[in-house]
């Protein structure tokens, strides 16, 4: 995350291949089901044999022996619809949520975040120099109105996208953040309504970020962890 | 430090079943590495049964090339068979050989060891010197391996021509494909189990990497080395590069893609060259800011051209070493991934909730599971659930109104169900968003201890 500083989101998971290389993130919906982004793995029946996620930590490394530190092999990977670029990975358990571990909510089907909220993005990703790349960021953001983005992107808004406003400041999800939450406080609760993906320039200054709509997709989540 | 599992090649989850003239010995509890060593010191043990959950070995009199045997699978078994048995190539002279090669390198047919017609001998089986039947063998050590003597009167004996193992199976490029059964380094130390962590310990367990071929104590490259290699039966020397020989033809790239890359984007090819962060990759053929092992020459099917994003070592996606000196290395992420579903085949209205189509494939390619079967997956939606959603067949449906159109189980063991290879017949109606009128309310999630947020770092 460029231009954030160290924070704790319990929720945001930090995905390792077999080397144990911290390269994508995500977020816990349920104690044993992580949504992220379909462009951080190969294939959707990809054999994910040694690949793990990482939670209870704040640290991208920690040392051996950290307490709170629960490392969870991934069972399998499922992909969302087509255009939603949505994965969902089963862990081999359920983690143990606690202080340090924790479900985000997901939002009601179709919701519309208004814009101006303030969400959140978190992530052990590129910082560029902008804080302590050792330990997970957070950043907030401020929702951008679908139409004002889709002005901004020249009418190449699709439905499954949302939008944040850029900051002066350069403030964004990078490499290594793909996956991520866009967290939005709703009722007192922090909602899962974007997911981290790829852009071609991190944390543009004169452009709206894009994230995955999740509300759109509610329903498949749902569908996954019940079939 | 070298383990008696040396000796044995595995096959997990592996039963031999054998039409026996007397039954096997009878199972004795034992670790896999104490069954090898009762196996390798007894004569007639050709093989044994390990069972991890009991941790129980059977010894075996036979192998899967004996006659009357068969491999099957099981899952609470563990294979374990003498190599010298299995191995259609030689080590060294090849006075370990037991393969079952029967004519010379001249097609002649070999005479039976026990005969002496047509040519009297003096090389007689017996439980020691591993004669048998007809099989080629070397008793006297020759220089040129295995032989036997002939069928032929005129022709009293003559060498088989079995290769040398290192020339049995070539390798291309680094070797990340060879599966060959060379087990011994370029300096001949024999190298240790990779399912063994003694006498080093070591990441690659053959569990964790199922795709990088880590079987039993053969050379392979699972870390994209320059070539095979091993880690060593010598206590002091970690690991060591292994003699292979390099095929002739260099194998056409596969999946060769430029504008977007597939799967982990090994055949990538294209020129994007600065990471998504801003940085610019660092020229592969530069060793500063950052030393590295993969110069270009050393990876010759690599195309480590110039500084473009590649994928050399099987990463998760193209990557490259960036030129800042406090960024080792980014992945290529920002590169769009190429399409890897099925065409449409038909098209459906609305949520696809009346498709009365008969596409039966996943938009994977996958085929569908009859809705009334119950295999390989029980359903929760079926014909008897939903009568009138028209489950006929395999066909793709929509029995759940589900948004993102029709669906089907698949039959792969893997995917319970996935959607179709199946798109909106015209630009699907912006979905009714709303806004939240009546309250919300969340159990159990989206709460964190606030404070952490508040007291800065």
């Amino acid at each position: 995350v460029v231009g954030g500083q160290p924070g704790n989101s319990p929720w945001t998971v930090s995905i390792r291949n077999r080397a144990g290389l911290h390269f994508c993130g995500g977020s816990l919906v349920k104690e044993q089901w992580v949504v992220s982004t379909r462009q951080c793995f190969a294939s959707c029946d990809a054999d994910l044999t040694g690949y793990q996620v990482q939670l209870g930590t704040l640290f991208k490394d920690p040392r051996p022996g950290d307490p709170d530190q629960q490392s969870i092999p991934i069972l399998r990977i499922v992909c969302g619809p087509s255009e939603s670029q949505l994965v969902m990975l089963k862990l081999a358990r359920p983690a143990a949520l606690n202080a340090r571990v924790a479900l985000i909510c997901l939002p009601p089907e179709r919701y519309i975040v208004p814009a101006g909220t303030v969400c959140e993005i978190a992530g052990w990703g590129e910082t560029r120099g902008t804080s302590d790349g050792s330990v997970l960021n957070v950043a907030r953001l401020p929702v951008l109105a679908h139409d004002e983005c889709n002005a901004a992107l020249r009418g190449r808004l699709k439905e499954s996208e949302l939008c944040t406003a850029p900051l002066r400041a350069g403030v964004g999800a990078c490499e290594g953040d793909y996956g991520g939450p866009l967290a939005c406080l709703t009722a007192d609760c922090w909602v899962l309504e974007g997911v981290i993906t790829p852009a071609r320039v991190c944390a543009r200054t004169d452009q709206p970020a894009l994230f995955i709509r999740v509300s759109l997709y509610v329903d498949w989540i749902q569908k996954v962890m019940k079939m | 430090h070298r383990s008696p599992l040396n000796d044995f090649q595995r096959l997990r989850a592996t039963q031999l079943l054998a039409v026996p003239a007397e039954p096997p010995l009878a199972p004795e509890p034992g670790s896999a590495e104490q069954c090898a060593q009762r196996c390798t010191t007894s004569l007639d043990c050709r093989a044994f049964h390990h069972e991890r959950q009991s941790q129980l070995c059977q010894l075996l009199p036979w192998t899967q090339h004996s006659p009357h045997v068969q491999l099957q699978k099981n899952i609470h078994y563990d294979l374990y068979q003498k190599k010298a048995f299995l191995r259609d190539c030689i080590v060294g002279d090849g006075t370990s050989y037991r393969g079952t090669r029967a004519t010379t390198e001249k097609g002649l047919r070999c005479q039976p060891w026990r005969a002496t017609t047509p040519h009297d001998h003096r090389f007689l089986p017996s439980p020691r010197n591993g004669l048998e039947e007809n099989y080629c063998r070397n008793p006297d050590r020759d220089k040129r391996g295995p032989w036997c003597y002939t069928t032929d009167p005129t022709v009293r004996h003559q060498s088989c021509g079995i290769k040398k193992c290192e020339d049995a199976v070539c390798m291309t490029c680094n070797g990340e494909q060879y599966r060959g059964p060379v087990d011994h380094t370029e300096s001949g130390i024999e190298c240790q189990r990779w399912d063994l962590q003694h006498p080093h310990k070591h990441p690659y367990h053959p569990n964790k990497y199922p795709d990088k071929g880590l079987d039993d104590n053969y050379c392979r490259n699972p870390d994209s080395s320059e070539r095979p290699w091993c880690y060593t039966t010598d206590p002091g020397r970690e690991r060591e590069f292994c003699r292979i020989r390099v095929c002739k033809k260099r194998p056409r790239p596969q999946n060769v893609t430029t504008s977007c890359f597939r799967g982990k984007g090994e055949g990538y090819r294209g020129r994007v060259n600065v990471t998504v962060s801003g940085i610019p990759c660092q020229r592969w053929d530069a060793q500063t800011p950052h030393q590295h092992q993969f110069v270009p020459e050393k990876y010759p099917c690599k195309d480590l051209q110039e500084n473009y994003c590649r994928n050399p070592d099987g990463s998760e996606a193209p990557w490259c070493f960036t030129a800042r000196h406090s960024v080792r290395i980014a992945f290529c992420f920002h590169i769009r991934r190429c399409p890897d579903e099925l065409g449409a085949e038909d098209c459906y209205h609305r949520n696809g909730e009346h498709y009365r189509g008969h596409v039966s494939k996943t938009r994977k390619g996958i085929t569908c599971q009859a809705w009334a079967a119950r295999e390989p997956h029980v359903p929760q939606i079926s014909p008897v659930t939903h009568p009138e959603a028209h489950l006929e067949n395999n066909y793709c449906r929509n029995p759940d109104n589900d948004s993102h159109g029709p669906w089907c189980y698949t039959m792969d063991p893997r995917t319970p169900f996935d959607y179709c290879a199946i798109k909106p017949c015209c630009e699907p109606l912006p979905a009714l968003l709303q806004t939240l009128r009546d309250a919300v309310a969340f159990e159990e999630c989206g709460r964190r201890d606030e404070r952490l947020q508040r007291k800065g770092r």
